[in-house]
């Protein structure tokens, strides 16, 4: 219906244009309707990282879209919250300092929900407060331990 | 409400049953590539309804079940049971009285899933409906999948549109 | 022309079929029709890690799907070898053995063509003969500095 | 056959007159999230020809001319020169005695793009024949962009043939 939609659309904008500042540390994001039907109008992102001046979403690099999706994620998920919430690897294209800021404000989220975070990153994998370690010493076959911080990051290290 | 804990017996690469105890908070699950990190997220998308063979990385939903390794012989089915934390009575109605909540799927390759609620048989409906009040299900972004969220920000007007519409 | 693509795809199969196993330090992979018409049969990838018997390529996980492409791509490079190679990131989804064993790989290749690698990783920008760093001091303003390892390894690591 | 170095100017983040010298063999390229390391990886494809905006993450061809930033206005026109060593004469012809050979591309907001070899102007034509005997330009597998990888393996049977008939 067009005025759910429409409500749905304002809290995710919003809560978009709080988010990305914050994971960026500056800079801004929003959301535009592309036309002025509700009952059709696409959604465009915009985003501007901190001092740069962006003309279009798909000139910004790998680290900064994956940055910029994740603050989309959070403001979308923040609208039906689930119990728990599973990130596969997203942190795969950041560097260590966008990790560690990503970290922070998974923390923050995590007062109020469950994480499980699927990560080779040595940052990532230090800010869990409990490690699942998979592993599969039989070839084809997975099991788990749980390991301590050491054991987590030598495993993040090693092949199957 | 939180996820307790997940039990996998012949789901993908979990052929031996496997018990998975998580923390309130969060949880890192690490290992090499290949060890069977993301079968966990498959494995919990499927337990709450999944079923789209593609989402889970497979042609058909049977792909799901261990099919072999080069010492094992293929199994004939897959079980994947979640224990749900409700002691903050999120999941109210006939539930509501309930501080453990288990949702389980099995499925066997001649035949269809079950699922069952609290070790009760049930429709894949009554899954949704029982978990829909909580955020979880199809629309609500609580699984990011692996290789998934460049896509989100290189979308359509279109698509972006329709996937704040599965929301409301 | 149905005998050049037949010739073609025979030296890319074989390849192939060698790089895979060495990669992955066993296991096996090839390319197969999906018909009989050279014309215009398709061209299916099958690869099994050491170990495990895969039913198809799309169960495979991010990292072996990541790996198993490069040995492809080398293959098909080999057909038609270009003075330089420049490899944007490919070894995000890869844990740290697999990034060693990506990059001894790489050294091999590079006795006879010159490689440009782009990487926040530590192990694969260790094995560089030489290190550019680029850094945006000015936000939106490119440069670069010619780094030292230990430099280079401290700005895979900050953000602009 | 070598690349030697690479000079950008008004490039993307790359509005300062920039050279980079290679080595060569391996050379890695790092730095922060954003500061315009795939950017060199799309001046070296636009150099040598790349006519498609969508493969340089443009909507069009002047999206790769300095846009500006918060403190700097926009800039008019974008150069990108490539200087290859080509001692071992891999490049014949009428190059052929040539042990360095420079291809140059320039392109303003108002104009199209201009082309030149050693310093000639030429047609981008010309840079195409150049380079294909070196298994450079489209077809060939020796740029490899960002996130690109592993679609190849996901891709359908027909896109694969694809793949492998642009090679021959
Ligand atoms: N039905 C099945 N039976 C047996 N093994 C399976 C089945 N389905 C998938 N696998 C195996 O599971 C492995 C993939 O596991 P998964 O995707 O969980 O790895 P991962 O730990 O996420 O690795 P990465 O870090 O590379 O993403 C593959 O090697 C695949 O062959
Ligand atoms: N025409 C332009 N003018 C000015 N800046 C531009 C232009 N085109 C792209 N940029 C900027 O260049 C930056 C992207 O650079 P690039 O993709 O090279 O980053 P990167 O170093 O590869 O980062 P990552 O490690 O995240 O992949 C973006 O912030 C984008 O805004
Ligand atoms: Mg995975
Ligand atoms: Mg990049």
């Amino acid at each position: 219906t067009r005025e759910l939609f429409k409500q749905t659309y304002m809290k995710v904008k919003e809560a978009f244009q709080v988010l990305f500042p914050r994971i960026f540390r500056g800079g801004s994001a929003t959301l535009e309707t592309t036309s002025d039907d509700w009952l059709t109008t696409g959604i465009q992102i915009k985003a501007q990282p901190p001092g740069k001046r962006n003309t279009s979403i798909h000139l910004l690099s790998g680290g900064e879209k994956a940055l910029t999706a994740m603050a989309l994620v959070f403001a979308m998920f923040q609208q039906n919250p689930a119990p728990f919430c599973i990130l596969d690897e997203v942190d795969a294209p950041l560097d260590d300092l966008n990790v560690s800021r990503f970290c922070d404000l998974v923390q923050t989220m995590a007062n109020n929900t469950q994480f499980f975070m699927i990560s080779h990153n040595k940052l990532t994998i230090q800010m869990a407060d409990q490690m699942m370690g998979i592993t599969m010493q039989e070839p084809g076959v997975s099991r788990i331990v749980s390991v301590d911080m050491a054991q987590a990051i030598e495993m993040a290290g090693e092949t199957a | 409400m939180f996820l307790k804990s997940i039990k996998l017996a012949g789901f993908k690469s979990f052929v031996d049953p496997t018990l998975i105890t998580a923390n309130p908070r969060v949880n890192a699950i690490v290992g090499p590539n290949g060890c069977g990190k993301s079968n966990i997220v498959d494995a919990i998308r499927w337990v709450i309804g999944e079923i789209s063979a593609k989402q889970l990385r497979g042609q058909s939903m049977s792909d799901v079940i261990f099919a072999g390794s080069k010492q094992r012989k293929p199994v004939g089915k897959a079980m994947v049971e979640l224990i749900f934390d409700n002691t903050d009575a999120r999941i109210g109605g006939e539930y509501g009285a309930y501080s453990d909540i288990s949702v389980r799927r099995e499925v066997s390759r001649d035949g269809g899933s079950t699922y069952y609620v609290n070790g009760v048989q049930s429709r894949r409906r009554d899954v949704l409906d029982l978990l829909s009040g909580t955020g979880l299900g199809s629309g609500s972004y609580s699984i990011i999948g692996q290789g998934t969220v460049s896509r989100l920000v290189e979308a359509k007007p279109e698509d972006t549109r329709a996937h704040i519409e599965e929301l409301g």
